[in-house]
């Protein structure tokens, strides 16, 4: 009597959380802008034998942004999971992969990623200021004033803009702007004049880093900075350095 | 009594029949657990 074909995998077996684990490793690592993301549902799996010791494994995987920049060298499992009154940020992913003998690997992933809607924010948080689009006057206003405040005070390197992260707005009940993003050390000392001629380190010295701004634009006019360098990062194999991904070699 | 009574009680409620073999449905594989929250 020919075996029984077995059982479907569960979401929640162990085998469907070690191939979602390898699936959010990879999305992360080939991840270029924005935040990690991290695992919060394995909503399906599905899994085609391909013979002996040979399967593809289809995974639909619901996740959810953390706070820590994809430059970030924080361990994905140090991450804190963005909260919901953060404005929280979805990802829905469906990923290929195949598993021969016993070891599993990416083929294929996509991803899109959604913000929850505002009308469910203010339900729970009338007052929470929520997320504008990056292109927003005020927003890239809040950010060239705050790198320019940084590199005004800063003993270090000048830094340059690398990408804007995200941006939220609050209107009730002060007009506040806040915004993060990424930037990246270069060759010049902050303190040197002439900027322009300022460019990003080789790879080899790369060294990127992270600023949260706040600017209250009425009643008063008050700016917090804050910036953090990560340090040096040995850029690995398989995740290219993202100074040239941000920064191709045609500078714009 | 009383005690002794409800015992019986549930012995009664537990000799409803099921049909030979009934085996309660395994939960639904999938969609898994929600680990955060949902969006």
């Amino acid at each position: 009597v020919p075996a029984a074909p077995p059982a479907p995998l569960g979401c929640d077996d162990p085998e469907s959380e070690a191939a979602a684990e390898v699936a959010v490793d990879y999305i992360n690592s080939h991840s270029h802008h924005g935040y990690k993301f991290t695992l919060n549902t394995i909503d399906n799996i599905r899994v085609l034998p391909q013979g002996p010791n040979k399967e593809i494994i289809f995974l639909e995987l619901d996740l959810l942004e953390t706070t820590c920049h994809i430059l970030s060298p924080t361990p994905l499992a140090n991450c804190t999971v963005r909260s919901f009154t953060d404005h929280a940020v979805e990802g829905d992913c469906d990923v290929k992969l195949q598993k021969v003998k016993g070891q599993l690997s990416v083929l294929a992933s996509k991803c899109h990623s959604h913000a929850d809607s505002s009308e469910d924010i203010r339900q729970l948080c009338p007052d929470c200021p929520l997320l504008v689009t990056l292109n927003d006057t005020e927003v890239l206003a809040t950010v060239t004033e705050s790198l320019n405040v940084y590199n005004g005070k800063s003993t270090g390197a000048y830094l340059k803009l690398l990408e804007i992260g995200r941006a939220k707005m609050q209107y009730h009940p002060a007009h506040v702007v806040s915004v993060e993003f990424a930037v990246a050390a270069t060759n010049c000392s902050a303190a040197e004049a002439n900027v322009e001629a300022c460019h990003l380190l080789p790879d080899d010295q790369s060294d990127f880093g992270f600023c949260t701004a706040t600017k209250v634009i009425r009643p008063s006019q008050d700016l917090q900075v804050n910036c953090q360098l990560y340090g040096h990062q040995v850029p690995t194999p398989d995740t290219p350095l993202l100074s040239r991904v941000f920064w191709p070699t045609s500078t714009t | 009594s009383v005690a002794r009574r409800a015992v019986a009680g549930i012995a009664q409620h537990d000799k409803v029949p099921r049909p030979v073999g009934f085996v309660p449905p395994p939960p639904p594989p999938c969609p898994g657990k929600i680990r955060h929250f949902k969006i």
